[in-house]
């Protein structure tokens, strides 16, 4: 399984609608400071069931819905969407492609489809637990967070080994 | 439960003190559990030493020695386990350059298990990726995506 | 006490909106008293836009338009008060080339009042130093000092 | 007033004497990941009357005295020594040249001097406060602590303005 796709509309800096293919083993994503690069990836973290807005930066969770700039008015909802290739199979009920989206709306409520059927976001949660890339996972650093990991307390650490399992 | 994470910390443990040595150039380093006959509560504790160095408490490790040692811990975790992708946001930014060179060439070794999205301002790394992405933003404060060139413009600008 | 307070404030307040734009080619900051009719507990707060934003909440900043935003208000302190030396480790880590460039350009504006004793990996802010030391940790783990000439050969290495 | 020498000798990764003029107005200091330049920052910390061992990155204060490597052996205390120019009389008190040293033995004791004569800690840090740098001064950034100025409470940040009153 690898990310296929990633669209983004609304979400953050990205007003408009924005695709990428990441078709290589390895994908750099560079540009000047402020740019959006970090949002990108919590675009990927928000489509794959993150519930904390602080999380993402945010004071509350509406903080990731473009909120405006000098000359863009502020929208009232943020899109996101992934495209998974699952042709090894490893999502065992799935086929070649799975589609995961997530909408969230200006009063909090958010909407999660995966390939189109209306899901929970516990749903969208397992899919990506059972694929390894649980909330525990260290798969995902985020900025600033790398030396968090050595600093962190062992018993926290815990968590790293059980995803593992 | 208790029998599959002991599995998990044991691989990951082996997998952790060989790639240590080649991250770091040397030394060497080894996870262990605080209370291992408690498996349902014990912490992992990491015990590190650069080349040269005694081992200390991790406090006083550098800021790249500890950067270092979480991607180590990664890459481990990486080698002996499913990941089907792995995000990483400049996680190199206080490594100097030999030690950037290591995790880039790392990186490639195991990307044909995993596959990775890294942001980064550092060349090496940009070196080891197939494919760049560019984002700026124009004057207005919204985001756009451009295709970069992996050619040598680029990257002597940077 | 309640008077130096304020008279210290407005001072900062004012290099800071002074210094903002230079930093950051652009945009404005200013600093706000979140209760100014208790000058004896308010606490400070930091409104920033970036060029070309709006201003939103500072958690929403990215990594180097928090570290720019906070060197900004280290010299504007710099610029109003005595401050004899002044120590900087990596503080720029996170900026990228251009910002660097502001960063170290405006240093060499304030070392006449201040002294600055600054750990870096970057190029442009060895250039802007007029004296390099080298640390080195020879094989046993033992730190030692080598002086460095500034010239190509030692930059193009790094 | 500039910090014109800095000296320090068994202070963590310095086991040997080692003396630095900084005689330009910006020093560079500049090495490999783990060489010993943060140490040095930690050293001018201590000599300026740090008393919490985990601002240096301890647990204790005793962990700053160097500990041994693969082939030396620990030893049993550190010292570090300040020279300030002070030609232009910002220390009113003092002379040209003001020496301040620390010295912290295994056992947990420490004695400061100014100009050779014993003083106490606090008479240390009532220097550099009437110099403009007190212990909330932002003049001093530590390793990774850059981006926590912007991060940190408004309330907190009260200190920083009080140091310049
Ligand atoms: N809801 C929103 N609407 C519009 N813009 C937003 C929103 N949330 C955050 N931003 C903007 O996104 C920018 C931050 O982007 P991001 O953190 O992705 O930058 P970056 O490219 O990672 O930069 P760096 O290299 O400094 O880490 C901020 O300037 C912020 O103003
Ligand atoms: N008491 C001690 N005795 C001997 N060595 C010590 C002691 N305390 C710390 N060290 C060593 O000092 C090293 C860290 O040095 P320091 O943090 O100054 O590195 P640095 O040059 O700043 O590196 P970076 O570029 O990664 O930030 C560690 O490897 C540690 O083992
Ligand atoms: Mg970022
Ligand atoms: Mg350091």
């Amino acid at each position: 399984m690898f990310l296929k796709t990633l669209t983004l509309t609304g979400f953050k800096s990205f007003q408009k609608k924005t695709t990428i293919d990441f078709d290589s083993r390895i994908n750099g994503i560079i540009g000047p400071n402020g740019s959006g690069k970090s949002n990108l990836i919590e675009a990927i973290q928000f489509a794959m069931g993150e519930q904390s807005g602080k999380s993402l930066r945010g004071n509350t969770m509406k903080d990731i819905i473009f909120s405006g700039s000098q000359t863009e008015k502020a929208l009232n909802r943020a899109k996101v969407q992934l495209i998974l290739d699952n042709s090894d199979r490893l999502l065992k009920d799935y086929g070649d492609l799975v589609t995961i989206s997530r909408i969230l709306y200006r009063d909090g409520t958010s909407e999660y489809e995966i390939n189109g059927q209306k899901v929970r976001q516990k749903d969208v949660q397992a899919l990506f637990f059972s694929a390894g890339l649980g909330r525990d996972t260290l798969a995902f650093i985020t900025q600033g967070k790398v030396q968090k990991i050595i600093d962190s307390d062992p018993v926290a650490r815990r968590g790293v080994f059980e995803e593992v399992a | 439960v208790r029998y599959l994470f002991k599995k998990a910390f044991d691989t990951v443990n082996q997998a952790f003190q060989e790639i240590y040595p080649i991250m770091f150039s040397g030394g060497n380093a080894e996870l262990k559990l605080t209370e291992p006959e408690d498996l349902l509560h014990t912490g992992v504790e990491i015990i590190a030493a650069p080349p040269g160095k005694k081992s200390r408490s991790l406090s006083l490790l550098s800021g790249g020695e500890k950067s270092l040692s979480a991607i180590t811990l990664l890459f481990a975790i990486i080698k002996v386990s499913t990941v089907p992708f792995s995000i990483l946001d400049e996680v190199e930014a206080a490594l100097d350059e030999a030690n950037v060179d290591r995790f880039s060439q790392y990186l490639e070794t195991l990307n044909s298990k995993t596959q990775f999205i890294v942001i980064t301002h550092r060349r090496s790394t940009m070196r080891a990726a197939q494919r760049l992405f560019g984002v700026t933003m124009v004057g207005t404060g919204i985001s756009k995506i451009v295709s970069v060139r992996l050619d040598g413009e680029l990257i002597n600008k940077e």
